[in-house]
């Protein structure tokens, strides 16, 4: 464990907390993706099946546990206590453009062909493209709450983190995964244009807001 | 370099 790991990590649970706070406390999802929350449940899901075949530490499986039911109780707060609230003809991607392609590629390119590397590999993929909806739902909407864009941020923040992190365990530990890191790339590329609205108009006080 | 089987990170 590094510092850009735990920093990372912490980022990451930050931003799953943001969400669900929001939600919580306004009883509303507004501007929120279901279609990205149900995309993260899915990579939980299927990553963290090692939890059971696999011990790393206490900490490790904490975490794990921690995303999946968090994530889970976004979407069930999403699609069934505040439904009504949930703005999805705004929320119009179509995630089986991401799974599809996903999946197909989560079965030519990986590590072993066994069932859980490969499921590990499409969550792995899955994760980097699965903010898509939610991009593309501000994009549509052209502006987002400040709750959300700091949400974002950090959730963005997390797999930049994550490429420090790489980059020290391949100098200090001779440890390299490709497929995660040209994954965590991609991701991080996505979320680009993203910071350079939230760093140029959020942090000085103002709401994200897309130019006509 | 290798990739290690166990895998420890999130």
């Amino acid at each position: 464990m590094n510092i850009f790991r735990l920093v990372g990590d912490l980022s990451h649970l930050l931003a799953i907390f943001v969400l669900l706070l929001k939600i919580w406390k306004s009883r509303s999802c507004a501007g929120v993706s279901g279609k990205s929350q149900i995309l993260f449940a899915l990579v939980f899901i299927t990553r963290y099946l090692d939890l059971f075949t696999n011990f790393i530490s206490v900490y490790n499986s904490l975490m794990k546990v921690i995303f999946i039911a968090s994530t889970v109780a976004t979407v069930y707060l999403m699609y069934i206590k505040f439904k009504a609230t949930y703005d999805s003809n705004h929320d119009t991607f179509r995630i089986e453009f991401l799974v599809v392609p996903v999946g197909g590629l989560a079965f030519l390119v990986n590590h072993d062909f066994t069932p859980l590397e490969i499921l590990w590999t499409f969550s792995i993929y899955l994760e980097s493209v699965a903010i898509l909806p939610q991009l593309f739902m501000i994009s549509k909407t052209g502006e987002a709450e400040t709750i959300t864009s700091h949400y974002l941020f950090a959730l963005g923040s997390y797999r930049a983190l994550y490429l420090l992190n790489w980059i020290y365990r391949y100098y200090f530990e001779g440890y390299f995964d490709l497929i995660a890191v040209v994954a965590g790339c991609v991701q991080t590329i996505l979320y680009c244009d993203f910071f350079y609205l939230y760093i140029t108009k959020v942090m000085w006080g103002k709401k994200l807001s897309l130019p006509a | 370099r290798k990739t290690p089987e166990k895998k420890d990170e999130l």
